[in-house]
């Protein structure tokens, strides 16, 4: 998990595109 | 109750427009917005100053660039009915295989073909701005896939649900649940297959399209080699001024 935390949180984020 | 094992058209069709969408939704730059008459082209004076920066500056330039590219393809990913109900060790094989591919497949949208050039840091630049990354080969490789993608001139929704279908790939290695990855994946190659037959493409665009992984697969290959090979000239640079989703991505 720790190698691919930045993946983790990305994948885990509600984000939206225009969030980017 | 006769057999078919094939799932109903409904939900082909329900999968369909949630790709379509996902991919309208997520695609960094809209269509009108690539419109090469938006945007000039390098001009030498620029040229020149893309042309002179050293390799490492080129180089943190590109993977920035490319990074940016990236976040929208896991956005893309994330929507796509299926994804997120994988366990998260395939969501992560999945983007780590799949997601430079998915960048390579969009950027046929912002391919000029009138004078061979991409849209790259608000500008339409040809193979020759990126030079100073002593990487010519991949580059010519990169346009040539960008100019043959864009020669099919596929739709918005084309684009989009062939994406997922790169990006659904079942054969990478380390999936935990390689089935369930390639059901979703002969989902969407049906819904890819049925919009092409609804567009009236020629008979054979799908099996051209299938043929294309490959090629965009070997230049993923390659970015990793040319990668390798300049961090073993330039090991600290990579450490520090990478963006750190690329190093995650393209690290090891």
């Amino acid at each position: 998990k720790e190698k691919h935390k930045i993946l983790h949180r990305l994948l885990q984020n509600s984000s939206s595109p225009v969030d980017l | 109750s006769n057999g078919d094992t094939s799932p109903p058209d409904s939900d082909i069709e329900h999968l369909s427009e949630n790709i379509c969408k996902s991919h309208l939704e997520t695609c960094q730059y809209l269509r009108e917005e690539l419109q090469p008459s938006n945007w000039q082209t390098v001009l030498q004076t620029d040229l020149d100053t893309y042309q002179k920066k050293s390799q490492e500056d080129m180089w943190q330039l590109c993977a920035i660039k490319v990074t940016e590219a990236v976040q929208y393809v896991v956005e893309f990913a994330k929507r796509i009915d299926g994804f997120m109900e994988l366990c998260q060790n395939d969501q992560i094989v999945l983007l780590k295989a799949g997601s430079l591919e998915v960048v390579f497949v969009r950027m046929c949208r912002a391919y000029n073909s009138q004078n061979n050039t991409v849209y790259f840091d608000s500008k339409f630049a040809g193979p020759e701005v990126f030079k100073a990354l002593g990487c010519d080969d991949l580059i010519s490789s990169v346009f040539e896939f960008a100019k043959s993608l864009n020669s099919l001139q596929l739709t918005e929704d084309e684009i989009g649900l062939f994406s997922a279908y790169v990006l659904m790939s079942a054969d990478r290695c380390w999936l935990q649940e390689k089935t369930r990855v390639e059901k979703l994946q002969q989902k969407i190659k049906l819904a890819l297959q049925h919009l092409l037959q609804k567009d009236q493409r020629d008979e054979g665009i799908l099996t051209k399209l299938v043929c294309k992984v490959s090629t965009v697969r070997m230049l993923c290959r390659r970015h990793m080699e040319k990668l390798s090979a300049f961090r073993a000239l330039y090991p600290e640079m990579v450490h520090t001024r990478f963006p750190p989703l690329y190093k995650e991505l393209f690290g090891s």
